[in-house]
């Protein structure tokens, strides 16, 4: 029977979160909680795999909380976690989705930074890597990717909030989220949560030129960002990352692109009010619940067009 | 704990790219400790940035002084926080 009692609606440490994760796990037969790696200060970083059986069916990412102190992501990660397992069997898209395909959820890609923002600094933004012949701490894990490292729009310094980070990848969380899509192998699209600004955006971020498949994308995503209009008239705005907020070096999708998804798209969640980071927790499920209908139309749009 | 008492969170509107080149300087003025949640970028998109109670008067200098438009969205960060943790442990009892 279920009934923890889990509050999506409010924010939650790390501890109860991973507590969630594991009662998804035990409630869902296709639902199993897998470690990817560990942080640098040793937590587990836990993905959630929803897996309706098959071998290495292809498969789609979805992770939040990269940038720690974007606490409506984490929430709207788990919300949606629910969702997923919940609408199996009663909701025909995900169940086709999820008769054809993997999708794996990793609800907090920064669990030292999250801690830190519990405990320490509610604004904490980075990594919590010590950097040696540094006084700072933590590289931006969002400028740390293998693609166009160190360029434009990341910092040198390690004081800086969008410091780069000593080498591509160096930062473990990364790697492990790397790691894990290369040896996998087969995924077909990756969605990263953010906060802050409304923004759906997709490659390139270190350059701006439009990426091969420029046309789909942004068809795509002007259907995503209609599909969030449709609850709250939450207006998303579209483009490469480059153009429609700043050119940024080293970026997630921009990796992931690179090495062959071609779904890769990066959501900036709401503030409809002026509150940013500090989102009340009155506007997790409608945050939440408006993102969800634009994930499904991406990942729809992935099930009904391989490649 | 770090605290955020007088911290102030401005929304910065640049109105061509010499503006956007002033933000930038600004940006890489590091004893101001300016913690940019929007970077500045280019002049149709708006600069949202969190500065720190000591630095909150230079800046508005530095803007005014450029006839850069801004307004404030937070006026003290720490009095948002402060609702936020009441609400969190509200939430906790609950």
């Amino acid at each position: 029977q279920r009934g923890t009692g889990f509050d999506f609606g409010t924010y939650h440490t790390l501890e109860d979160i991973y507590a969630e994760l594991d009662h998804l796990a035990s409630e869902y037969s296709f639902v199993e909680k897998i470690q990817i790696g560990q942080s640098y200060e040793k937590r587990p970083l836990y993905v959630l795999k929803f897996s309706t059986g098959g071998s290495n069916r292809p498969a789609i990412w979805l992770d939040a909380g990269i940038h720690s102190r974007e606490w409506v992501t984490q929430a709207s990660a788990l919300w949606i976690a629910n969702k997923i397992a919940s609408d199996y069997g009663t909701d025909a898209s995900v169940t086709s989705l999820l008769d054809h395909m993997d999708l794996f959820l990793l609800p907090v890609a920064n669990p030292d930074g999250f801690v830190y923002t519990h405990t320490s600094n509610r604004m904490w933004r980075k990594t919590r890597s010590k950097i040696p012949g540094s006084v700072c701490y933590g590289v931006d894990p969002n400028r740390n990717w293998d693609a166009g490292f160190g360029g434009p729009g990341a910092s040198k310094n390690p004081c800086s909030d969008s410091y780069h980070g000593p080498s591509a990848n160096s930062e473990v969380e990364v790697r492990s989220v790397v790691d894990f899509i290369k040896s996998h192998g087969n995924f077909k699209a990756f969605l990263t949560l953010h906060s802050y600004s409304q923004l759906l955006m997709y490659p390139y971020g270190y350059k701006c030129t439009r990426p091969a498949d420029y046309a789909e994308l942004e068809s795509l995503g002007r259907s995503a960002a209609n599909a969030i209009k449709s609850l709250y008239g939450t207006t998303f705005q579209v483009g490469p990352i480059c153009t429609t907020i700043y050119m940024a070096g080293g970026t997630t999708i921009d990796w992931t692109y690179a090495n062959g998804v071609k779904y890769s798209f990066s959501l900036e969640l709401r503030d409809t009010g002026r509150y940013a980071f500090l989102l009340p927790s009155s506007h997790i499920l409608p945050t939440a619940t408006e993102t969800w209908p634009a994930l499904l139309d991406i990942m729809v749009h992935v099930l009904e067009h391989p490649y | 704990l770090e605290t955020f008492v007088g911290h102030q969170v401005l929304r910065v509107r640049t109105s061509n790219e010499e503006q956007v080149k002033q933000l930038q300087l600004l940006e890489s003025l590091e004893h101001l400790q300016l913690d940019f949640w929007i970077n500045p970028s280019a002049s149709a998109v708006p600069v949202d940035v969190r500065i720190p109670a000591a630095s909150v008067q230079s800046v508005k200098a530095f803007l005014e002084s450029h006839g850069i438009e801004y307004s404030i969205l937070i006026e003290d960060l720490q009095d948002v926080l402060d609702q936020e943790k009441q609400d969190m442990a509200r939430a906790a009892q609950r």
